[in-house]
């Protein structure tokens, strides 16, 4: 079973 | 004040068709050097860049950084009434409250002109680093719109493999599996760049909206790295580039 992760959880907030 | 005039309307349309299935509101920052947007999907899964370099405008001025507040249905309403081979020229002021878009026939014998009222948006502005990718595959985009399309069929996850020998797409749901390889060819329709094997996982519902680029472009380049997004890149002519990034799922 895989999860799907979030795009805002690798690239930070500028 | 900006003034950028495009060639060409289908190139327009096809940026926005590209866009508008997986953003419905974006902020377009124009400045001296052209112009950029960035945004993730509502469900934060994935973000798309795009960057049109004034090299690729007939025409091109900013004074003054503008930010456009965009809503991408109701862009596609008005370039969809130009005829593609128009030429088309976005003007804004300085505090804009509205963009206007001159459509203008090719012996100038029609010009159409709109007012689209911009929006305020208040959009988070991500920082993406730069990334050694592990592997680098580029191949005719109209096949990696084929490959997506046909793993959709099969599974919501579409499972990305990439070692020297090729590139593996394989799905694997209820109806049975899929598994699609593509070696690097003499010809360099496909070529691949490996320095560590890697194998992810991504959903395919995605994967197969960014397909929405494929008019855009003849190529497209795909980069992955160990526990980061991948990167589908389609080359826009002069101007620049659309890239979209996608989270990769992991193993619960």
């Amino acid at each position: 079973n895989t999860t799907q992760t979030s795009i805002a959880s690798y690239f930070k907030k500028e | 004040m900006l003034e950028a005039r495009f060639g060409e309307t289908l190139l327009l349309k096809k940026i926005v068709d590209a866009l508008k299935e997986i953003i419905s509101q974006s902020t377009l920052d124009c400045t001296e050097t052209g112009m950029q947007l960035q945004s993730m999907d509502n469900s934060h899964v994935s973000l798309v860049a795009l960057s049109l370099q004034t090299e690729g405008f007939e025409k091109y001025r900013c004074d003054r950084n503008v930010s456009l507040g965009l809503d991408l249905k109701s862009l596609a309403k008005v370039v969809k009434s130009a005829s593609g081979d128009d030429a088309v020229t976005l003007t804004a002021a300085d505090k804009a409250d509205k963009l206007l878009l001159s459509f203008e026939s090719d012996n100038k014998s029609r010009t159409a002109d709109y007012e689209l009222k911009l929006l305020n948006l208040d959009q988070d502005h991500l920082g993406i680093p730069e990334t050694n990718y592990a592997c680098i595959v580029q191949m005719p985009s109209s096949e990696f719109a084929r490959i997506c399309r046909d793993m959709s069929m099969f599974s919501e996850s579409v499972v990305i493999s990439c070692t020297k020998q090729g590139i593996k797409f394989s799905a694997n749901g209820d109806m049975g599996s899929a598994n699609i390889k593509l070696s690097d060819t003499s010809k360099g329709d496909i070529t691949i760049d490996v320095d560590e094997p890697i194998t992810q996982s991504f959903a395919g519902r995605y994967l197969n909206t960014f397909t929405r680029a494929t008019p855009l472009s003849d190529r497209v380049k795909i980069c992955l790295a160990p526990d980061v997004p991948l990167l589908v890149e389609y080359p826009i002519e002069d101007y620049g580039y659309i890239r979209y990034y996608l989270a990769p799922k992991v193993d619960e």
